[in-house]
């Protein structure tokens, strides 16, 4: 494992303990998209089917379980403290996603069997789930520190992938077009985010230095 | 070891 791929990881993980830590601490979903942490949970309970009949190492199988479970509990979390009366600004319609993301997945595939589609099914959803948090945080207008700090370490992770994908092209001669293509398209879906998040959050921060 | 076999990134 290179440099690229542990520290995208390692984002991904944090990006997860930043979230829950935000929703229990206020006891609030306000802010979080349902649909996209929905979405999560699709993601990862269709790419890790693996589980039960490959081995890759301790390190994998943990992560994969570690994603599996914080993705339920985070919905879990969010229903408890989901306000009925609150307006909701939850509202892209999530269902073309799933429908495109398994489109793509009947296209595209590396073998055309169940696990095989589910697999590239996961890729294609995780790439574009962001977007109905995005709106919503565009709805919102102002949005809590925590949830712009979530969604910039959950956007990294996928963009650190895209060096260790180059590293491994070259140290090892593989490249995996599928994760490449959807990590690029899920980098892109976030590149607006990452401009704006650059602007207020790391420019802001300068500002207040002493 | 074809592609579909090789699924060892999160």
């Amino acid at each position: 494992m290179n440099i690229f791929r542990i520290l995208g990881d390692i984002s991904h993980l944090i990006s997860i303990l930043i979230l829950i830590h935000a929703v229990s601490t206020t006891k609030s979903a306000q802010g979080i998209s349902l649909k996209t942490q929905a979405a999560y949970v699709v993601v990862f309970v269709s790419r890790y089917l693996d589980l039960f009949f490959r081995y890759v190492s301790l390190y994998n199988t943990l992560m994969k379980l570690f994603f599996i479970v914080s993705s339920i509990y985070v919905v879990f979390l969010l229903n408890r403290y989901k306000k009925n009366s609150e307006k909701t600004n939850d509202i892209f319609p999530v269902w073309y996603l799933f429908g495109g993301a398994f489109v793509f997945a009947l296209i595209f595939n590396y073998e055309f069997s169940i696990v095989e589609i589910l697999w590239s099914f996961s890729l294609w959803l995780e790439s574009v789930a962001i977007i109905p948090q995005l709106v919503v945080l565009q709805r919102t207008g102002e949005a809590q520190l925590l949830t712009t700090h979530y969604i910039f370490a959950l956007g990294l992770y996928r963009a650190l992938y895209i060096p260790n994908w180059i590293y491994r092209y070259y140290t090892e001669g593989r490249m995996d077009k599928i994760a490449v293509i959807s990590g690029i398209l899920q980098t892109i879906v976030y590149s607006d985010f990452f401009y704006i998040y650059y602007k207020k959050v790391v420019k802001n921060l300068k500002f207040k230095l002493p | 070891e074809s592609e579909a076999d090789a699924h060892d990134e999160l």
